[in-house]
């Protein structure tokens, strides 16, 4: 449902 | 608590304040040097002459970016990753329109009612194509207001994070620990009030119903404007602000 959120999120913590 | 002794209580303001400076978007001093490059008659007109449908696109993609150097704001604040990612979206989707419109009072000028818009100043004015002027003219009337407390760049980053670690937004599975997160800000944040000698900034922020009041606004208008022009939503609109808003 959070597609794009979920993807920014696991994109590393930088 | 998680952050119980003063030292760690310092090093979280560390950490908020870096986690901003890191994701603020514009320099405040760029923002400040940027104030007398003011959009000319000839560009007002141009932008009021745009189409409805193209300047709700254009905006939509200036606060998408907007919200992404949020989101990657939330992800360096201490604990935010500790979070589950259902309160970590939660917290987000409720609370990044409100940091924006926070983040906004530093590219707002006071003294000739004009906002930071595509590299140049302009007033609201700038946005009738939208069809919005009485959210325009809140959001406006919002910064002025907050734009009058000159909040440090600090205060800022402290009031932000507090804005998105908010632990009544409804639907978090983990509330204790969004709790206590929230608790460690609020901590972080009257310490540093105090250090500076600002404690009175505390009473004259504006109460959270303000800045849901504006964001409602915003969804509000953005399904009048879905319902008239769906294909150019489905089409044109960045993905993150429909996920976020529609």
């Amino acid at each position: 449902k959070h597609r794009i959120l979920h993807k920014l999120l696991q994109n590393g913590n930088s | 608590a998680p952050y119980a002794s003063l030292t760690e209580i310092e090093h979280l303001v560390q950490n908020v304040c870096k986690s901003y400076r890191e994701t603020c978007q514009l320099r405040l001093e760029e923002l400040l040097r940027q104030r007398a490059n003011l959009f000319s008659r000839e560009e007002v007109s141009s932008y009021q002459r745009k189409s409805e449908w193209e300047m709700w696109e254009r905006c939509a993609h200036r606060l998408t970016e907007a919200i992404q150097h949020v989101v990657e704001f939330a992800k360096r604040l201490s604990g935010f990753m500790e979070l589950c990612q259902n309160d970590q979206i939660i917290l987000l989707k409720a609370g990044a329109m409100e940091v924006v419109l926070v983040r906004m009072c530093r590219a707002y000028n006071a003294d000739n009612h004009t906002v930071f818009f595509e590299g140049k100043y302009g007033g609201v004015e700038l946005f009738r194509a939208l069809g919005c002027g009485e959210l325009i003219g809140s959001i406006f009337d919002f910064s002025h207001s907050l734009s009058a407390l000159r909040l440090s760049e600090d205060e800022i980053a402290l009031y932000t994070a507090l804005v998105l670690i908010n632990a009544n937004r409804p639907g978090l599975q983990e509330k204790r620990k969004v709790e206590q997160l929230q608790c460690s800000l609020e901590l972080a944040f009257h310490h540093h009030l105090c250090k500076t000698h600002r404690q009175g900034v505390l009473a004259q922020l504006p109460p959270k119903g303000r800045l849901r009041s504006l964001c409602s606004q915003h969804l509000e208008k953005l399904q009048v404007f879905q319902h008239l022009h769906p294909i150019v939503v489905q089409a044109a609109f960045p993905p993150l602000y429909k996920e976020l808003f529609s």
